[in-house]
């Protein structure tokens, strides 16, 4: 199983949308997804579930009242499922750092996931105790850039963290790639900032850039992907050739 | 003194973005403009002085190791002033929590401010430290509301804490206004998040709105305010109207 985390600190560069779209992506191409809220604040949760979500959700899962599959709720009909976030996690994040080994709550929780052929975890924009365990319980991470003139802050930071989890917790972390988001070819400088990225990280840059487009702030007001209600639009293509971009990568190895 | 703090604890609704074109704007509308940083990670003043800045910050102004006539560097020629940030600020935001009376410390450090018309500041996207001082130490609040489906999220703490202030800490803080931001007129909810938007907060929301457009990508790029290298572009002409809409309502009264 591909167990994938998509996380970035810096805010808003695009791993929800990526969460989002690459799970409905993979699910188009055949593949079972599992598609796991770790972010506190829910973004992913309420762009695709709305408000008065009642179930069990992330926390519950990681507190042991809920299995997975009692937590996991199909996003669409035939499509992906979600485990959904939930505002109590704010106090578990605290409450976890207190504990003897809390970085491995998630990967426990997780560990007899069957049924599913990609896990999908969206990660909040820290790198704080949420996205530590996103690190530990997966086997990758996909790291979203904005192209914008701060693409690269924070990354050094981060990719210490990778390896610091790596070392110490979990050998298997490797990077998934790079993928560059929110392109807007009337932006002069997205090419020079494109070539920034690829000469700092080359082959770990997937060639598949995501466009910039208003579809993608339709998506949370329609509570669907848009692979959904635009599966023509370039959005939606584009994400569709990241997802068989990743898995052209796996069979290659 | 008009004591401007620009603020909302979402990250990304362009905070930064208004701060630099507003204080461009009034500086062209004739006034006298100091722009102040209290962001730790600093993006105003990377988006204006570019990196390698080796001068007197926020930090040395708050510590009382520098008046603040020494930390403020123009922005450009005539222009605007500004007060840089600097990562030193993080720790302070910490080590500050625990010595009584840390709120005030902005307000004191800017007491005897003299030689300007406006002050700006910059806050960082949290309710913690840098905020609540830059509340203290203002006398109004405007809030930048991004125009997308989560527009509203975060607002009732973030006026939670307002009112908080100005109960205890600063009678004198008011509700500068709200400011849709981003608005793309290709997103076909765009007119339903403004109306309601409006529907809470009706009077004080601001006829301008501020459209989306990659010129503000190109601004930290370039080191300027759209009015520098883009002063015919609807970007630079809103946030002067914007500014103009403001100084109407200063009158008003
Ligand atoms: N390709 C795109 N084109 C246009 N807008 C986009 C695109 N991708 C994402 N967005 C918008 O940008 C904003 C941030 O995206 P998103 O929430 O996916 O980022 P994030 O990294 O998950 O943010 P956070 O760090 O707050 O969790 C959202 O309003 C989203 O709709
Ligand atoms: N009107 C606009 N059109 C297009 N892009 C914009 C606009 N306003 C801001 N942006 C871009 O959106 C991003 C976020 O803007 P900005 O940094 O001003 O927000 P912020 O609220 O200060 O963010 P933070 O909470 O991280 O400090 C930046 O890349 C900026 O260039
Ligand atoms: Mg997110
Ligand atoms: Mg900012």
């Amino acid at each position: 199983m591909r167990k994938i985390a998509i996380a970035n600190q810096r805010p808003g560069v695009g791993k929800t949308t990526t969460a989002i779209n690459l799970a409905a992506s993979f699910a188009f191409l055949g593949k079972r997804v599992l598609l796991v809220d770790a972010d506190p604040q829910g973004g992913l949760t309420k762009s695709l579930l709305h408000d008065g979500y009642k179930g069990r959700t992330l926390y519950d899962v990681l507190q042991g009242i809920s299995g997975v599959d009692d937590a996991a709720v199909p996003a669409e009909p035939r499509g992906f499922y979600i485990i959904p976030s939930s505002s109590e996690l704010q106090g578990l994040e605290v409450e976890l750092r207190s504990q003897k080994g809390w970085e491995r709550r998630f990967k426990d929780a997780f560990k007899k996931l069957e049924g599913f052929d990609i896990l999908l975890i969206d990660s909040p924009p820290t790198l704080s105790t949420m996205t530590v365990n996103s690190f530990v319980a997966a086997n990758s991470v996909l790291i979203p850039l904005q192209c914008d003139y701060f693409a690269l802050e924070g990354l050094p930071q981060l990719l210490k963290t990778i390896k610091l989890i790596k070392s110490s917790l979990n050998p298997m972390l490797e990077i998934e790639g790079f993928v560059i988001t929110m392109y807007d070819r009337r932006f002069r400088f997205a090419p020079n900032i494109v070539s920034e990225i690829k000469k700092y990280f080359d082959e770990k840059v997937f060639e598949t850039t995501i466009p910039r487009s208003v579809r993608f702030l339709e998506s949370p007001v329609l509570g669907k992907p848009l692979l959904s209600f635009a599966p023509d639009s370039k959005g939606a293509r584009r994400y569709v050739d990241l997802a068989r971009e990743m898995m052209g990568k796996w069979e290659a190895v």
